[in-house]
């Protein structure tokens, strides 16, 4: 994809930004973050943008390279992830998808928000339900990228009696009314659903400082 | 006891799910 530039209202002060910018102080309405933090999050949503393509919009790729270190390694999880952020279904992240994405992720945010968006991740073929076969699907790729190892009488098992607890009518897969009463009754489901850096942005990324044009 | 993990937190420890890596680069 090329690299496309828009002006902002400021110029004098602003740099100029990549394609799918979106004002802070938009973005910090419409999410659980302030506009400080917006701001805090663009720093870091240009170093990763720039990371291998350069043209300030974050691929797929450059994705997989700030989760492990390397462009190379397809993962399930990470480029579902990818996929639901991609809010345009452009094949890249913009500015705008990266902060109302991340959002969900904020300590802060609401557990029904995590919770949908969690059951979108596992609704791996987006038939509207989890089914027992994509549970399984997932706990091999888990298996599969980690040093854990379980036998497929186990990973049965699991699968299982996960969906026994959770599919309470019985018809095989999860609807999202299910999977809702199933994470209040098992919250650590959604734990990775909270990323407590998000708490703490502007202490991460406190070079923002310098050009923040706001006070909260 | 494998069989008392729940599908979902096993899923959790995912490196592909920990988007804490984002801020580590």
């Amino acid at each position: 994809m090329g690299c496309a530039w828009s002006s902002s209202s400021s110029p004098s002060r602003r740099q100029r930004r990549a394609q799918g910018y979106e004002e802070p102080a938009v973005l910090a309405a419409e999410t659980s973050f302030t506009v400080s933090e917006v701001e805090a999050l663009y720093e870091l949503y240009n170093k990763l943008s720039y990371s291998i393509f350069k043209d300030g919009l974050i691929h797929k790729e450059e994705f997989r390279l700030a989760l492990f270190r390397t462009s190379e390694r397809a993962n399930l999880f990470a480029d579902r992830v990818f996929h639901l952020f991609d809010l345009k279904r452009n094949g890249v992240i913009e500015f705008g998808e990266f902060v109302r994405s991340l959002s969900i992720f904020h300590p802060k945010a609401l557990v029904s928000d995590k919770a949908a968006f969690a059951f979108k991740l596992y609704d791996l073929r987006g038939t509207g339900y989890i089914e027992k076969e994509e549970l399984r699907e997932m706990v091999v790729a888990l298996l599969d990228e980690s040093d854990l190892c379980l036998s497929d009488s186990a990973v049965d098992e699991i699968v299982d009696n996960t969906f026994s607890q959770a599919d309470t009518n019985g018809d095989g897969r999860l609807d999202p009314r299910e999977w809702e009463e199933f994470v209040k009754k098992n919250p650590t489901s959604l734990r990775n659903m909270s990323l407590p850096y998000l708490q703490d942005i502007t202490t991460t990324f406190p070079s923002f400082a310098t050009h923040s044009e706001v006070n909260d | 006891e494998p069989v008392a993990l729940n599908a979902f937190e096993l899923i959790s420890m995912s490196a592909g799910l920990n988007l804490g890596n984002l801020f580590d680069s």
